[in-house]
């Protein structure tokens, strides 16, 4: 399973989550405008939050945030 | 399996509960509008509850809370 | 397997029903309007109740209780 | 596989029937009109009888019982 | 695997059919006029034998027998 | 893997043939008019034949025979 | 994985092919016309040859031989 | 997976070619106008070749030889 | 998995490439015009090479080489 | 689980982020104007870093980064 | 998985990219045009890149390379 993120704008932020009893952010990945992170769920990350405009491609839709 | 959730508001909660006999909250990550979590049920965790305005994206489809 | 329950109104219960020989509620969580409880189903759980009106989502289909 | 069982009407039985070479019912639980019942089969339950009016919603589609 | 019967009509008959080298009915479960049977196949029961007009739901489709 | 057979004719029969080296009938269930049989392939039946007007339901169509 | 085969005239011939090395028909069982024969393949059964008019299911479609 | 092989002429030959380092054919199946052959792909067989008019019948759709 | 291959000219070249470190030509088979090969992925043979004017058909679709 | 990826421009870089407690790049593949890269997930990379223009092909759509 | 990559032009080349902590070209294949080739991922092999134009087929659909 992965997920696929394109910037719509800089500086948007996608932190992985740690699996376990512990949840906290264990990395955050930036990238810019026009730049696509793909991801997948590991053994390390079962959560992931996104912070700024992108376009998300997931299993169930794609899905824009911002306005 | 994963779920996503995007904030339509901010101060949105979405907390895990607990696998196992017992069953109680044992963590609330805190998102603000526009911001989006994309979490999968794990060893710890085998329910999710979301409180606040979210479009959420699942396997059985899209789900608009709030108004 | 998960379903989706969001609350149509305030005091929605959804009572977990214990796996095995036995069969007897062994927690029930409870959500108010606009909240949205995810729950698989798990070693302790085999079966579950719901009692208000809500928005089932399920593999089935979305269910409506309620009038 | 789970199954899931509305009530049209107060007073539906929903029985578990034993799996192995015994075959009775171990365990009916009752639900009241706009209850929903979500049942699995089991290491315990590997059939299910239901009386009253329902809703019962199957991978084989939709059934309405009662008139 | 699990099939759906519902009675169209007062004592409807299902058959378990044992697994195995043998080949003989184990267990008849009476149904009425509205009830509704769930049955999975199991260690013990590889066929099933169903006398009365039912409707019947399974992966190949609604089968109504009788007139 | 199961298959749904409809007798339109009083008496069908339905034929078990065996698994492994030896190829022979170990089994003939009877159904008449409206009755149904289930059955599953199995580690005694890897075949079956089919004597009657029936309507057979399939994971490869609904087969009528006769006229 | 299983085919079925309806005769539509006397004396068909389906003939099951050895599994393994060696390759030669190790059955042949004889349907005639409206009887239907459903077959799979085993750790004997590796290929089946059919002689005569029949109709044939199969994942791939339905095969009719003959004119 | 198996393929299913009508013959449209007299005189078709299918023939298995050996799994391994080696490459052979280890046998050739003779099919006559309206015979049909289903094949499995096995411990012996890793390709199949087919000279003469047949109807192919496979996962990839129907493959006509000949004009 | 397997890919079938249908010559439209006489001399086509359907060669198996060796699977592991080593990548070369293990075996070609050639077929002549309206010759049909269906071959497998082996632990021989991990990718293939065709040359001549065929009809390929695969799980991606089917592809004619040639004009 | 594999992507595709076409160069719309040259330069385009694709990295390879770690699996593990570490989220580092590993190895950054670098295509021009009409090259294409195929990349699966691997025990060393969970994740992938697009920067250029791209059409990008998974199995969530088809994603167009740049204008 | 495999992909099929159809030469639209002389001199296309298919190189197989290593999997592993290294990432380098271990073999590159040479297809001239009309030439197909079938590669699938393997132990050796977790990235592929392509080079002059070609139709490639995969799993997310077909790319044509080139103008
Ligand atoms: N550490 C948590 C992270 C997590 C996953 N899904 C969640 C949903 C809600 C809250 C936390 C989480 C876990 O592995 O279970
Ligand atoms: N601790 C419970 C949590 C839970 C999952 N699904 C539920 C449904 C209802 C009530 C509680 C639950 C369990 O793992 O089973
Ligand atoms: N303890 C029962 C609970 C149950 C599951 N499905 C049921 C259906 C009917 C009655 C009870 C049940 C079991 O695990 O099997
Ligand atoms: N004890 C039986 C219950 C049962 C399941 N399916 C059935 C069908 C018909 C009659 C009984 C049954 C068994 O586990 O097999
Ligand atoms: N005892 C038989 C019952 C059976 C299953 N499918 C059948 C088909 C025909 C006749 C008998 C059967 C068996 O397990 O195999
Ligand atoms: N004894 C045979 C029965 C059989 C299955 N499929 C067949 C097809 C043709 C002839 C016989 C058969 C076997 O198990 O293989
Ligand atoms: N004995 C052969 C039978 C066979 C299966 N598929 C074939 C295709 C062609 C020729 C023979 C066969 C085998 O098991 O492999
Ligand atoms: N002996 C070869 C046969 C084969 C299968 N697929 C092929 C493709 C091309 C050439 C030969 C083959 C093998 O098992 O791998
Ligand atoms: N020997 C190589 C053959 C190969 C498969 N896919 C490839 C793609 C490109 C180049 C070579 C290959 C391997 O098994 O991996
Ligand atoms: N090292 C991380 C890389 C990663 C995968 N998915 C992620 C999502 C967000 C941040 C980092 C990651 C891991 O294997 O889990
Ligand atoms: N050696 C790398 C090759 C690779 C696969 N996918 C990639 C994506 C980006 C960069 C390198 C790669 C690995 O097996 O993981």
């Amino acid at each position: 399973d992965y997920i696929v993120i394109k910037a719509l704008e800089n500086g948007v932020n996608i932190s992985g989550i740690t699996r376990g009893r512990d949840t906290k952010l264990h990395h955050t990945e930036k990238i810019d405008k026009n730049e696509i992170l793909i991801a997948q769920f590991t053994e390390q990350t079962s959560a992931m939050k996104i912070r700024g405009n992108v376009e998300l491609y997931t299993k169930h839709g794609v899905i824009k945030s911002g306005e």
